[in-house]
């Protein structure tokens, strides 16, 4: 089973 | 004082339709440079990135940055009102709350006024990393509207494999299972029918289906889409908007739980 991740994961607030 | 003219409405209209199903409201960031607007859906699981030069508009006049935040559904209601033929101008002053469209049609026989108010938005800007991608792959938006359209019916999410020899999309549900092969293409009378696969490494990607249907909204915009994939990093899909600038999507991948 496959899980949806957020893009929060891989982008940063700027 | 910020203006900004282009003769062919058709081209804002149809932006519109490309990031209103995932954006209920977003902030167009004006400067110099042109337009810009960065946003991710609610669930933040895509992100919308839109970049309109200012070299790329018939007339442009920004004095300010400027940041205008918009109910992208009321947006749509007041560019509904323009012709297909009709030139729009867009005009807000400094410290503007509203936004005015204009739109003309050809020899100005009819003149329409609009205005519209701003909203306060809290503006969520994401650093995106400058990244090396593994495959690039170039092909007919149209063909990949229709893929993604076929494959959604067995499944709520879809894979994309890239090797040199091509690239697969796959999926599976309780209906079955489907698998799209398109191999690169070895020559083609137009370019924009070129499948064209720059290869650095084979990779293997899960997406939902929902947020890829949702980014094949912007298929009128152009001719073909570049897909931008990496190994467990957010696809790229990105449709060029003639000589205007672009629409990116970003759509974070589906892991092995």
């Amino acid at each position: 089973k496959r899980k949806q991740v957020s893009l929060l994961n891989f982008f940063k607030k700027s | 004082m910020f203006e900004a003219r282009l003769v062919q409405s058709a081209i804002l209209k149809k932006v519109l339709e490309a990031i209103k199903d995932l954006l209920t409201e977003a902030t167009f960031d004006c400067s110099d440079s042109g337009i810009q607007l960065q946003a991710m859906d609610n669930a933040h699981v895509s992100l919308v990135s839109l970049n309109l030069r200012s070299d790329g508009f018939d007339k442009y006049r920004c004095d300010r940055n400027l940041s205008m935040g918009m109910n992208l559904g009321n947006m749509t209601k007041i560019m509904k009102c323009a012709g297909a033929e009709d030139t729009v101008t867009m005009k807000a002053q400094d410290n503007a709350d509203v936004v005015a469209f204009m739109f003309e049609s050809k020899n100005q026989e009819k003149v329409s006024d609009y205005e519209m108010k701003l909203m306060n938005l809290d503006q969520e800007h994401l650093g995106i990393p400058e990244t090396d991608y593994s495959c690039i792959v170039k092909m007919p938006s149209q063909e990949f509207a229709r893929i993604c359209r076929d494959l959604s019916q067995f499944g709520e999410s879809m894979a994309i494999s890239c090797t040199k020899e091509g690239v697969k999309f796959s999926s599976a549900g309780d209906i079955g299972s489907a698998n799209i092969k398109l191999a690169q293409t070895a020559n083609v009378d137009a370019e924009e029918e070129a499948v064209v696969i720059e290869m650095q490494e084979p990779v293997s990607l899960t997406f939902a289906c929902r947020y890829l249907n949702s980014f094949t909204k912007a298929t009128p915009l152009s001719a073909q889409v570049q897909l931008s994939m990496s190994a467990d990093v957010p696809l790229v899909v990105e449709y060029k908007i003639g000589e205007l600038g672009h629409i990116r999507y970003y759509l974070a991948p589906k892991i092995e739980d």
